[in-house]
């Protein structure tokens, strides 16, 4: 089923 | 100040009721684009983001730019005050502990007043990259919910591929597996009922039902939802309502 990413992964934070 | 009134409380009680499972302190930033929230889940999992834009209330007046801490179970709470018909007005000082909301009758012979304590909440705020999506899926909200409360019966995730054959949900799990394949159609007659998808490549992306599920509560605002997808990034799911919109981002499962 895969490993769950999470959002932080995927957006930066500013 | 802050005062914004909204024609219909109903609007606002649909927006709280979509996200009060998924996020419960947040802050609602008041700006001259109107009212708006960045929350993720404790897991950072999902993220909502949602806009009431200033156009969608009459009048919209705030002299500088305010956030509201709000719980949002204390928020529902005072909601449930209100009818769905109610004009519904928001207002607070510039640097304001509470809230109030007061809620009038069309008839205009009712009026209810609340005050509700606001908190300091300390948010983080993500940049949202702007996606070229590979695939977006514009569908009706309602058969969305359907699929996604079909397939959590079988599995706790759901693998979405879009071609252009159409968009195929399938999963699999201890007592079997399951799918649901929506080819490209156009209701002439009720173009909300239409299924349209755009491509620029194939994608094929695994997520948690768990939280599509849940995002599935913002059905009420809208009978269309677009899901947006590109291979390893999060997928958006969005309801747009007249003047705004809820998008929920869901990362994706990845790897074996």
């Amino acid at each position: 089923e895969g490993t769950q990413s999470t959002i932080t992964q995927f957006f930066e934070g500013r | 100040m802050l005062e914004a009134r909204l024609e219909q409380a109903g609007v606002l009680k649909k927006v709280v009721d979509a996200i009060r499972d998924l996020v419960q302190d947040i802050n609602f930033d008041c700006n001259d684009s109107g009212i708006a929230l960045q929350a993720m889940d404790n897991s950072h999992v999902a993220l909502v983001s949602m806009l009431l834009k200033s156009e969608g209330f009459s009048p919209y007046r705030l002299d500088r730019n305010i956030a509201l801490g709000i719980n949002l179970t204390s928020l529902t709470k005072v909601l449930r005050c209100a009818q769905n018909e109610d004009i519904l007005t928001l207002k607070a000082e510039d640097t304001p502990d509470t809230l109030s909301l007061i809620f009038e009758n069309a008839e205009n012979d009712r009026i209810s007043e609340y005050e509700l304590k606001l908190m300091d909440i300390d948010q983080e705020h993500l940049g949202i990259p702007e996606t070229e999506y590979a695939a977006a899926i514009s569908m009706p909200s309602a058969e969305f919910q359907r699929i996604c409360r079909d397939l959590i019966q079988l599995s706790d995730s759901v693998t979405i591929e879009a071609s252009k054959e159409g968009v195929k949900f399938s999963c699999s799990g201890d007592i079997g597996s399951g799918s649901v394949t929506l080819r490209q159609q156009n209701n002439v007659d009720k173009p909300d009922l239409s299924t349209k998808i755009e491509l620029t490549e194939p994608v094929t992306l695994t997520f948690s039902l768990k939280y599509l599920v849940n995002f599935c509560k913002a059905s009420a605002l809208s009978s269309v939802v677009t899901l947006s997808l590109s291979n390893e990034v999060p997928l958006l799911v969005e309801y747009a309502m007249g003047s705004g919109f809820v998008r929920f981002y869901l990362a994706p499962k990845i790897g074996e």
